[in-house]
């Protein structure tokens, strides 16, 4: 769709993770799939945070922003060593 | 690394503190990096005992990389690629290893630096040899590379710290910062979940110093380390045509010079750039002014990569001067030419020596290694600073730790300057930054760890800071060489760390989970930012009431805001034996007033716990910017727990 795509680190509650889902990855992977059928799932997190980090446009990432059970979603930031 | 364990006390005669054999052994540092040179001989498993039944970690297959370069030293090597890829395309494998291996030398260095084996006869192109060694020498090696070509991405690296956490870790080393929003910055998130597990997280404190306020990593649940001189140095002499002499600093260990005095030139007279023709910029060298010659240029950017073009441009050698930004400060580098840096006042110097002179001339003498190099250590002038620009109730950085021309393993992929042209490979070299004073505190935290493994992460830096020294042997204090006047707790935070010291302090601050939930709440953090950090459903509670102050940290910062009055609150946990603990406080000026209550604090028994409060009295109407210090400490007379104080107006 042309839109510049970002790399967003995607915060969720997993405690609110619903019934119907058996595993917090699916739930995770179907609230991506509900702003975008072709984003790429980078990484899911299970010990560092609770979420996963994924590719979308800006668009895309607000309107993750509303779905159930989902904190926060930060543009991925660049580090640099010392 | 060579020669700082025995400026750290880890020496032979100290090495019944921290036994060689069992649990030190068994103890793990995890390094976000660029990876690792698997051939090195510091990871060598010679006489290493089985694997850690605890450990759950393992080798990823890559470029370059087979599992079976693992072994009972590098008992971990993974690599996160998928942000950086995500960015910048699928990974040339031509130019960057899509494995563990190390293409560029800094996640060898800090994995050697924190855990390395001994390497009998170390050195780099013949200075600072030695026997190499890691600071926790008998710790397990695993590796998360997280770093890339283009820099570390935040996605790859909290991936990085998921697995480290699954995969068992005891000390994580994170030699890298980003931005300085807030403790929900990445880093900072997975810094806590791994304190959560029980994994003490050491981080630089960033080389923007000596700007103040320029400290990174600082979240209070990480422990952040500046980076101060060792007592060993790399001197040269830049010998005028007048006679006059004057001390440099070089690792140039090829042909020397011819022993005569050389034309000297001036690079802002032999460029073809009329404003930035002193700095020797690429391709702006005049070869005909400069063939034969040493050239004199004004420091601004790679030092090794300066001597380059003076070296294309026919120039025989070259001296590099500081300019005001790195003053007096002169790190060690491999340069490719007969070369070497001089502090900002020699370069002023021969500077003008060289504009007034008819025939101006020179000659440089490389002297090599000299040790016991007094004063040591001095606070590095690139350290970054505070006050803490998060928190400035907190005092960061928490401590310094060498960090100046470090030398530590290499990677086989690069030269020691980091230069394309450099074509030399060696085994070892000699880097400076904050990224290698956190190694240095990542190893002693795993030697701490393994004689104390029921100790907190907090304990560990309690006890590293708390046992902190501050002055020279002779009682002076610590200079800054950004100033060459006495540093401060907001350049050396509680000071310089003493491993001898740290492993008996006596009493420990310690923290739990839920303080640093408190810490977030005083800070007026929101529901979504708190459960972003505390990754479960943990809330604040509206009837209390929170205050930074109160946060059981090994130090004190006070913002002044206006109040006369500041009210603190600590809780010391008796670790050494019974004993009658007395405070002795001190305040550098009488703007500042620092009342304990109790004075003094008697322990009869292990793990007990006493608390104090502190009442800081200060004359709020000094003007904003100054800063004032002191400190509060605690003796039995045997064990002194010491505490510095930054008060900020």
């Amino acid at each position: 769709n042309g839109a510049q795509q970002g790399t967003y680190i995607v915060h969720m509650a997993k405690s609110q993770m619903p019934s119907s889902f058996d595993h917090h990855f699916l739930w995770y992977d179907a609230s991506l799939r509900s702003v975008s059928e072709s984003a790429e799932m980078l990484y899911t997190y299970n010990n560092s945070i609770h979420g996963f980090a994924t590719r979308l446009t800006p668009e895309e990432a607000d309107s993750l922003m509303t779905q159930p059970g989902v904190i926060s979603v930060q543009p991925e930031q660049r580090y640099e060593l010392h | 690394t060579t020669r700082t364990p025995l400026f750290l006390g880890l020496d032979v005669h100290n090495s019944g503190l921290f036994p060689e054999t069992g649990p030190s052994s068994n103890v793990v540092v995890g390094v976000l990096d660029t990876g690792i040179w698997p051939e090195s001989k510091s990871f060598s498993d010679e006489g290493y005992g089985p694997i850690p039944p605890t450990w759950k970690g393992g080798c990823d297959a890559g470029t370059k990389f087979t599992t079976s370069l693992c072994n009972r030293k590098l008992i971990g090597a993974r690599f996160f690629v998928r942000g950086y890829e995500a960015i910048n395309g699928p990974v040339d494998e031509s130019k960057e290893s899509k494995s563990p291996r190390d293409d560029n030398g800094h996640g060898t260095h800090t994995a050697s630096t924190a855990a390395g084996s001994v390497v009998e006869g170390a050195n780099l192109l013949g200075f600072a040899n030695g026997t190499a060694r890691g600071i926790a020498y008998r710790a397990r090696v695993a590796v998360y590379k997280v770093c890339w070509k283009t820099g570390c991405f935040a996605s790859d690296i909290l991936a990085g710290i998921d697995k480290a956490i699954e995969d068992n870790v005891n000390i994580l080393s994170i030699s890298l910062s980003g931005s300085r929003t807030g403790y929900t910055d990445d880093t900072a998130v997975g810094a806590f979940a791994a304190m959560e597990r029980g994994i003490f997280v050491s981080c630089s404190a960033g080389n923007n110093g000596p700007f103040y306020s320029s400290v990174a990593n600082v979240a209070p649940w990480i422990t952040t380390v500046g980076a101060g001189t060792l007592d060993r140095d790399f001197p040269t002499v830049v010998i005028l045509g007048n006679g006059k002499n004057y001390m440099g600093v070089s690792l140039f260990s090829g042909d020397a010079l011819p022993p005569k005095l050389l034309p000297l030139v001036y690079a802002g007279n032999a460029s073809n750039n009329a404003t930035y023709g002193n700095f020797c910029i690429s391709g702006t060298l005049i070869p005909e002014k400069v063939k034969g010659k040493i050239v004199m240029c004004d420091a601004g950017g790679n030092p090794a990569r300066i001597g380059e073009v003076v070296k294309a441009a026919g120039g025989l050698g070259m001296i590099l001067a500081n300019m005001a930004y790195e003053g007096e400060e002169i790190l060690a580098d491999a340069f490719l030419l007969p070369a070497t840096t001089v502090g900002k006042k020699a370069g002023d110097i021969i500077r003008h020596y060289i504009l007034t002179d008819p025939n101006p001339t020179a000659s440089i003498v490389i002297k090599g290694t000299v040790v016991n190099v007094q004063p040591s250590p001095v606070l590095a002038a690139f350290s970054s600073r505070g006050p803490n620009p998060i928190t400035p109730n907190i005092l960061k950085p928490d401590l310094i730790a060498p960090g100046v021309n470090i030398l530590a393993a290499w990677t086989g992929a690069q030269g020691p300057s980091g230069l394309e042209s450099d074509t030399r490979r060696v085994e070892f070299n000699i880097i400076s930054g904050t990224s290698m004073s956190c190694p240095h505190v990542s190893g002693l935290a795993a030697l701490l760890k393994s004689v104390h493994p029921e100790w907190s992460p907090a304990a560990i830096r309690s006890a590293l800071m708390t046992t902190a020294y501050n002055t020279y042997k002779d009682g002076k204090p610590i200079i800054d060489i950004a100033t060459l006047k006495p540093s401060t707790p907001f350049g050396h935070g509680a000071g310089h760390v003493s491993p001898t010291t740290a492993v008996n302090p006596g009493l420990i601050y310690d923290l739990t989970t839920e303080d640093y939930l408190g810490f977030l709440c005083a800070m007026n953090y929101n529901s979504s930012q708190i459960r972003i950090i505390s990754r479960g459903n943990y809330a604040c509670d509206p009837s209390k009431t929170y205050s930074v102050a109160d946060l059981n940290y090994p130090s004190f910062a006070v913002n002044v805001d206006g109040s006369d009055t500041y009210k603190y609150k600590r809780t010391v946990t008796n670790v050494g034996g019974a004993g009658s603990y007395s405070v002795k406080v001190t305040s550098e000026t009488t703007a500042v007033k620092i009342s304990v209550e109790p004075a003094v604090l008697n322990f009869k028994e292990v793990n007990e716990k006493k608390s104090y409060s502190v009442t800081f009295t200060v004359d709020s109407s000094k003007p904003s910017g100054s800063d004032s210090f002191g400190s509060i400490e605690w003796s039995d007379g045997k064990h002194v727990v010491a505490s510095p104080v930054a008060i900020s107006w």
